[in-house]
């Protein structure tokens, strides 16, 4: 099944 | 110190609803160019981001920038002290732990004054890239709540195909199945009724209901909502806070393995 991806690993940290 | 003042204090106390059940802590930062906060939950999934601007306010004051932390819970308890016409002042010195929230009844008779200890937050700010999204959907917010609302009950996902023909909400589960497409419907009497879709390439992705549940916490601070998305990236959904800001959604999709 579809898994959760972290709102992180799409956004750097700055 | 920083002050600033709304004459429509009922704008506040929904922006705290819209993010209350999402954020725990959150660092209010005060610039001179107005108010702002980006906070994720607390299983990462989600991030909040809040705009604003100083223009909204019918005075506003900001001399040095200050990163406020405050306890949402705590801050929803004394706005819902604000009656819904009041007048809400947010003051602060530049080296104070507190922040003083004054209410004003409308015709000045009863003032009430708070004050709420802030707290010591080291928040993680995230960069989130200007980008432009394959696909942008505007429609009734009260209709997107609906939806949400209803295919929450079929199912713990739901899939947004978006095609120029219109979008499509999809929902399954163990009792069965559920879809709702809304088609571009331009002729709407009222702009909020409107619902439009810019495309210039279909879309589709997964995502948790109980987050757009959320999101549509929001839904009485505008009469419509736009949802941002490309393949796999965030999507987007913004609420406009009159014309002093907005609060804007980011909801990290569900991938298959």
């Amino acid at each position: 099944s579809a898994q959760q991806v972290s709102i992180r690993s799409f956004f750097t940290g700055r | 110190m920083f002050e600033a003042r709304l004459v429509q204090g009922s704008l506040l106390k929904k922006v705290q609803e819209a993010l209350k059940d999402i954020v725990q802590e959150a660092s209010w930062d005060c610039t001179s160019s107005g108010l702002s906060l980006q906070a994720m939950d607390g299983s990462h999934v989600s991030l909040v981001q809040l705009t604003l601007r100083a223009d909204g306010f019918e005075k506003y004051r900001c001399d040095r920038n200050l990163a406020m932390g405050i306890n949402m819970g705590s801050m929803s308890k004394i706005l819902k002290c604000a009656g819904n016409d009041d007048v809400i002042t947010l003051k602060a010195e530049d080296t104070s732990d507190r922040l003083e929230l004054m209410f004003e009844s409308p015709k000045g008779e009863k003032i009430s004054n708070y004050e709420m200890k802030l707290m010591d937050l080291d928040c993680e700010q995230l960069g989130i890239p200007d980008q432009e999204y394959s696909c942008s959907i505007k429609m009734p917010s009260h209709e997107f709540a609906r939806i949400c609302r209803d295919l929450s009950q079929i199912g713990e996902c739901v899939v947004i195909t978006c095609t120029k023909d219109g979008v499509q909400f999809s929902a399954k589960g163990d009792m069965g199945s559920g879809t709702v497409k809304m088609s571009q419907n331009l002729g709407a009497e009222k702009e909020d009724d409107q619902v439009t879709i810019e495309m210039t390439e279909p879309v589709q992705l997964t995502f948790a209901i109980k987050y757009l549940n959320m999101f549509t916490k929001a839904t009485s601070l505008s009469g419509s909502v736009c949802l941002s998305m490309s393949n796999d990236v965030p999507l987007v959904v913004e609420y406009k806070v009159e014309d002093m800001g907005h609060i804007k959604y980011f909801l990290a999709p569900k991938i298959e393995d």
